[in-house]
């Protein structure tokens, strides 16, 4: 139990300063145990340093710099034990452009061994997604759910 | 192993049948606020076993159960199905498709079925044990929650970690 | 005291009935004092219902439909006793297309007598300004401000 | 009244001085992520009085002072001031213009100003008492705060309507 928890939590947290790496273009982000003596038990520290800025507190990072720190942990995580799925609701909603392509880049490679469904009002995912579906209200209060993007389609779109 | 399908009946705003067949990679769910989009996601984490009706947003169970609008009545139960496909047999079963049900009666009554035979909520979590499925697994990420992960308190965060482990 | 806020509660239950109808296109909504016995303590509850819809608990509403409910709330308080300038950071994050061309029409008005900095990344919110700063960080870590658009230009702009 | 200039100097990420001036109608603020959009509302938001520091995102008030980069060494002090103008005097002083500063220093030390003459906080939220003005009022909405205003307990919500009355 204890080898099995620490185990994974080291390869999350390589992992994680490099897809935080990735994801800043630079900076280093770390984890660690607050007690690494009683594992079983120790909370956890995340250490997060955008480039160029000193090393702070999780609270003075923006929302943006926050919700893509909190991706790099979760894609983190997902890469050491891939989810055979993941529903993800809006989790792109703060992210600016160039965040936004970032983050789609990286889900794009994950999704070789995890399926993820993306609930979502950005175009660029949107356009990232093999399948699309459209949930309607024609009848108000009634949702109706219908296929927007079959998956061969994807190839033929004109972008 | 794949989520091939997502089937709703009666499930908040879902009065009627609607199938959501899914395939690898990437599947996007569009549409305008309030159409439904968050109550999908809210319908697979109670399949799941998800026993708190305010993570579900509700204030009671039975608000998981269409409740009607101006045109329609309310409808008496909510079923939502999860379908599996376990061609390389992750999961312990030996069936190459494996179909999650759960069931809610307005009198309080709730039914899971696995692959259409009643069984007992143990099993479906048993069943899932350690494949990163679950409603505490890091897979179901809700509207609003992503930063969470990164929660105020050290030792909040830990659960993550032990889902992977 | 308790005149005045009898007085002022009243005024912001009809138009926050008639916001809310505006911004939902049908539906309705109201206030109501949970004590009205005790009207210097007493809470204040909130009902909406969208269109087409049956009467529910706020929770129950969508993240959007929350939103444009708060900022219906908000807007009748701004109109009974206009602040004379509001910041507004990010609000407009997860309204849809149509429910931010409502909700920005709407805020023209008000800007008649209450001036509005709103920091948004959404482009219709952008083009709705009259002036326009933004805001880098050439130099890592060091937040600069520069003006894009100025008040005159914006009749001039080409669309 | 009209807010027409808000100047801030060591605030945040703040570390050379900056100038906005404003006009009446809407003016907005753009920029990608981090780049201290947010840092400008906190700075309006601590001129006028704000006391906790966690409403302001930081852990100790030392935080709202320029802490250094890789290139920038820290600052010894944060001022933000606003610059308003009081035409038809809605506040109740002889001035046409009004300007408040709030002045830290990394000692703990604060200092509050009006027209340049230190003053103590009371005086300025005497200065804009009942004109919607202030840091608990409704005019200033946090990142991600929309939704308190319909906050969870009946009895949170009066706030806002003491505010306008
Ligand atoms: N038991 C129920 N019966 C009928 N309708 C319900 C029930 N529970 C929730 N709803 C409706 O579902 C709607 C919310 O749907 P949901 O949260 O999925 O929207 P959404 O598509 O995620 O929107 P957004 O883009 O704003 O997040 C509400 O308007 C609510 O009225
Ligand atoms: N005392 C300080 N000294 C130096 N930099 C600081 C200080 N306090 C905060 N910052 C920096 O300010 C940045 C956050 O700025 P802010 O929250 O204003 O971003 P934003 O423009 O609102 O971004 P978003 O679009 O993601 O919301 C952080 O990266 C942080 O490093
Ligand atoms: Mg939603
Ligand atoms: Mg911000």
């Amino acid at each position: 139990m204890k080898e099995k928890f620490l185990d994974s939590f080291h390869q999350i947290k390589t992992i994680f300063s490099s897809v935080f790496k990735d994801f800043f273009e630079g900076g280093r982000a770390y984890l660690k145990l607050t007690d690494p003596n009683d594992v079983l038990e120790s909370g956890v520290e995340i250490i997060a340093q955008p480039p160029g800025k000193k090393l702070q507190n999780l609270s003075l990072l923006s929302g943006g710099e926050k919700a893509l720190t909190a991706i790099a942990l979760l894609f983190s995580v997902i890469k050491v034990k891939p989810a055979p799925f993941c529903i993800l609701d809006e989790i792109d909603v703060s992210l600016d452009g160039m965040n936004l392509k970032r983050f789609l880049n990286y889900l794009k490679v994950l999704s070789d061994n995890t399926q993820f469904i993306l609930i979502t009002h950005r175009r660029k995912t949107m356009e990232t997604a093999g399948v699309l579906y459209g949930v309607t209200m024609e009848e108000p209060g009634v949702s109706k759910v219908f296929s927007l993007r079959l998956p061969e389609e994807k190839d033929k779109r004109v972008s | 192993m794949l989520l091939k399908k997502i089937e709703i009946y009666g499930f908040k705003s879902f009065p009627q049948k609607v199938e959501i067949e899914l395939s690898p990679g990437i599947t996007g769910i569009i549409g305008p606020n309030g159409c439904g989009k968050s109550n999908i996601s809210d319908a697979v984490r109670w399949c799941l076993g998800e026993q708190s009706f305010k993570t579900l947003r509700g204030n009671q169970m039975e608000d998981m159960i269409f409740n009607g609008t101006d045109q329609r009545k309310p409808i008496s139960f909510a079923e939502v199905s999860l379908l599996f496909d376990n061609l390389d047999p992750e999961l312990n079963v030996d069936y190459t498709e494996v179909n999650v049900t759960r069931r809610l009666f307005r009198s309080g009554e709730s039914d899971y079925l696995l692959n259409k035979v009643p069984c007992r909520l143990k099993e479906i979590t048993e069943l899932f044990h350690d494949t990163g499925v679950g409603k505490e697994a890091y897979s179901l990420i809700g509207q609003g929650k992503i930063d969470q992960i990164l929660s105020a308190r050290p030792e909040d965060r830990r659960s993550i970690f032990e889902e992977a482990a």
